[in-house]
């Protein structure tokens, strides 16, 4: 049955670890964020601190929304702003040993969930891709 | 079965009607484009013509890069180029009574895919979030 196929299985297993995850740290400025965005090719990423401490995320649209002035698109903000003034702070968190079930109800809405360990260290992501590519290879069994 | 939830389903149950999808114009220049992407809050969006035939896709990364110059951003370059200079041409597709299998697949490696009808008329577009939001529902029964 389809709930024993996902049943049982935890964050864990779908995990993309951190050393894969692009990301920025607190202090950086805009311009830097919005080159690894450019770069990377992502829409959003995490945001860490040197000691790997996860404290949210930050995007192409945060940052431009940050720069568009009334009257034209300020750039010097971005050698002005740090990624801490524009990030999201307010972001869902899973653990490893997280159910998967509940890793899919968060990312109905989320296109990717950080994943941290107890103390809070960041351990890596959890996407819509990989509960996807799931999902297409048991519906083609 | 898992199989039996999805299946015989086709991709015009999961639309987006066109009418609910941001989009720009064949046309545009890039800071309309940019403009349209910050405001609505899209990382990416369709690009059609004036009689609602799709020609691509255009993401805030497709602008950025576009501007990246080697020593600075060239945001000058906002209001001379054009959405069809920078989109992506080559996107899949999908009709409305593809099966939604198909549509699954596609979306293991793209967040939404375009839908069109037999004359390459936009009618709307297939979420990730629409398809995930159904297997939640499907896993908490
Ligand atoms: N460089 C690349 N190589 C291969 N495929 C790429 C790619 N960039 C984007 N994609 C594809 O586009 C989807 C959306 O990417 P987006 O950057 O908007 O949204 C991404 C991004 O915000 C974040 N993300 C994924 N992988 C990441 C990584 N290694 N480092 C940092 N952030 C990542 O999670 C979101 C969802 O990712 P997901 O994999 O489900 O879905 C990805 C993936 O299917
Ligand atoms: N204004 C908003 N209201 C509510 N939720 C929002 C939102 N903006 C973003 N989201 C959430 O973030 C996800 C990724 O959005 P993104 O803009 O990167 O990627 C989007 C965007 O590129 C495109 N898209 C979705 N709805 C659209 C629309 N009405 N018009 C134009 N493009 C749309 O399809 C991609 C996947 O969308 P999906 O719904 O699966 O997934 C969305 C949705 O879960």
């Amino acid at each position: 049955l389809e709930n024993k196929k996902f049943a049982k299985m935890t964050v864990a297993q779908f995990l993309i670890p951190s050393d894969k995850v692009a990301h920025v740290q607190l202090g950086n400025y805009l311009d830097h964020a919005l080159l690894v965005l450019t770069k990377t090719g992502y829409s959003a990423i995490p945001v860490l601190d040197t000691s790997y401490k996860l404290h949210g995320l930050i995007s192409m649209t945060m940052i431009m929304d940050a720069i568009l002035g009334l009257e034209r698109i300020e750039f010097e903000r971005l050698e002005t702003m740090k990624v801490e003034e524009v990030m999201n702070k307010d972001i869902p968190r899973l653990l490893l040993d997280d159910d998967i079930v509940k890793g899919i109800g968060l990312i109905v809405n989320h296109p990717f969930v950080c994943v941290e360990n107890k103390d809070g260290y960041f351990e890596g992501i959890f996407t819509r891709r990989e509960i996807l590519k799931r999902l297409n290879k048991q519906l083609r069994k």
